[in-house]
């Protein structure tokens, strides 16, 4: 419950209407909504129980580390009513053709898998917020100080896991883990989400934010 | 630290 109710409020693509249809648009949109997004998802993370307690050098490893990835989870989950789109906010949906043209054709089918494979298994609210925390806190930087209290924190959200499945799905005991087992290909997408976000801005043609900015870099 | 100013930042915020 305490992770439901720090769930971060929904945020609007608004695109700019001046700018002309195309991947300079697409892209600098994109990174507009990530850059107002991750500052939600900072105010999230400061609200899961035991967060903010973890040395300030802990909080930015770990965000610095699972920023990409909790973007992801959150397109993910908008996404599992949509077919075949990815809803990045409910006035910004791409299809494959759309991804094409902004220039992230993989990215768009990555994250279309990721959303495929939830939506087989059910994914519910109660496991999309929990499988978020354990993302954070799962972030394996190579240099985190007190990696017992991060354990210690990871260990928390695993177990809310566990309650929840025992009591909401006591017919399938393997629903936590393989939850659990989907966060190696979310792990592999966010990778693959930066290098391609890396390189956007290696071009230089798309503006971004300094947030959006400075967590790239903490992954280049 | 000085590379992640915003992060920090946010991060120390109350809010």
């Amino acid at each position: 419950s305490h992770l439901l109710e720090a769930e971060p409020e929904k945020v609007y693509a608004m695109p700019d209407p001046a700018l002309p249809d195309d991947d300079i648009k697409a892209l600098t949109t994109l990174c507009d909504l990530a850059d107002r997004e991750l500052v939600l998802n900072i105010g999230w993370a400061k609200h899961l129980p035991g967060f903010s307690s973890l040395r300030l050098a802990d909080q930015m490893r770990l965000l610095q580390g699972a920023w990409m990835e909790v973007l992801l989870l959150r397109v993910v989950f908008r996404s599992l009513g949509a077919q075949d789109r990815l809803v990045f906010a409910e006035d910004y949906v791409m299809d494959a053709a759309q991804a094409r043209l902004a220039g992230l054709p993989d990215l768009h089918a990555g994250v279309l898998q990721l959303v495929r494979k939830y939506r087989a298994m059910g994914l519910e609210m109660e496991e999309f917020v929990t499988l978020k925390a354990i993302a954070l806190a799962n972030a394996d930087s190579m240099h985190i100080e007190d990696a017992e209290a991060v354990q210690k924190l990871q260990d928390c959200v695993h177990e809310a896991l566990q309650d929840y499945e025992r009591a909401r799905h006591p017919g399938d005991p393997r629903r936590a883990g393989r939850l659990i087992m989907t966060l190696p290909l979310l792990r592999q997408t966010a990778t693959m989400a930066v290098r391609s976000f890396c390189s956007i801005r290696q071009d230089g043609r798309v503006p971004m934010h300094k947030l959006f900015l400075e967590l790239l870099e903490a992954n280049a | 630290k000085e590379k992640h100013k915003i992060l920090h930042r946010l991060l120390q915020n109350s809010t």
